[in-house]
């Protein structure tokens, strides 16, 4: 064993065949600069916790991943955050869900398991904790992308084709083709 | 959704992980990312993040269960990891991916979807990045 960081920027149907050579050098560079950053904090003899939340910060301000900047739409075109951070030395945990305000969603996170008694906050009392934090706040509309809007608009779009030919079952609601967390 | 997990210089691990959860999901929705145990954890053992469907992740409290393995059952973190992403989430119905890092420095990222986005360093400074099968 001999590896001190690994990363992932989510799963789901990414084919070669959809990807252009610009995409996947920009994903490329994205991870690489996410693992330098939290690897450098582990040679500096930072904690995993602090290097974990580098690597994930970098991904959460790059538009190419669903988090933070770039995050996916719900179905009432807002974006909605969700993260956590684990401690593996003492248990330690902290957690945010449904936040739409916290530019770094991870640092919430991490203030939560440092700052307060809890584990999990959620919605706009974890946004207010996050302020008095002092963590960076941020207009919903800086989560906007484009590319994800407009993958919002398709899927409502196929949906509505479902609904008027009855295929509601579960299992046929597939939530687009980015139907991954 | 964005994942990492990481083992500094006193051996101690940590994981995370943070999304935006699925397009045109309900509003209030949750997926397994924010729950401990489920899409993040780490114990002295192993540092586990996931991404995937999330529904199927909850219900099979994907995290934990790698780290049970393990520890109950004396697991490697490849063949724990492995376990459930290539069979127990499958069989539930859902599919995903997820990386484990352990306590040794062995790193497991297994994916059951066409492609995952993920990467490693080593302790000398050693990149790989991947993105399909």
């Amino acid at each position: 064993g001999k590896y001190v960081l690994v990363i992932h920027g989510g799963a789901g149907t990414i084919l070669k065949s959809q990807m252009t050579p610009e995409k996947e050098e920009a994903y490329k560079a994205a991870l690489t600069l996410a693992l330098r950053t939290g690897y450098n904090k582990l040679m500096a003899g930072e904690s995993s916790i602090s290097a974990v939340e580098a690597a994930v910060i970098v991904m959460e301000n790059s538009p190419l991943f669903n988090a933070g900047k770039g995050a996916v739409f719900t179905n009432e075109g807002k974006n909605e955050l969700d993260a956590a951070i684990m401690d593996g030395s003492n248990l330690m945990a902290g957690s945010v869900a449904g936040v739409t305000t916290i530019k770094n969603p991870i640092s919430a996170a991490r203030a939560i398991m440092e700052k307060s008694e809890h584990v999990m906050m959620v919605g706009s009392g974890a946004e207010k904790f996050a302020l008095e934090a002092g963590l960076e706040i941020v207009d919903p509309k800086y989560f906007w992308t484009k590319e994800r809007w407009d993958a919002l608009q398709q899927i409502k779009k196929q949906d509505s084709i479902k609904k008027i030919n009855n295929q509601t079952d579960k299992k046929s609601i597939k939530l687009g083709s980015e139907n991954h967390d | 959704t964005v994942g990492a997990v990481a083992l500094d210089n006193k051996g101690n691990l940590a994981a995370a992980t943070s999304t935006g959860g699925m397009t045109n999901k309900k509003y209030g929705r949750v997926g397994d990312a924010p729950l401990i145990g489920v899409g993040t954890y780490a114990n002295k053992l192993v540092g586990i993040s996931c991404t995937g469907w999330g529904e199927y992740f909850i219900r099979s409290v994907v995290a934990h269960d790698v780290a049970a393995l393990m520890e109950y059952k004396n697991m490697t973190v490849e063949q724990a990891a492995t376990e459930v992403i290539m069979k127990k989430v499958p069989a539930l119905g859902g599919d995903g991916g997820l990386i484990a890092l352990d306590k040794d420095g062995n790193v497991a990222m297994p994916f059951n979807t066409a492609g995952m986005y993920r990467g490693t360093i080593t302790k000398q400074g050693k990149i790989e990045v991947l993105i399909y099968k």
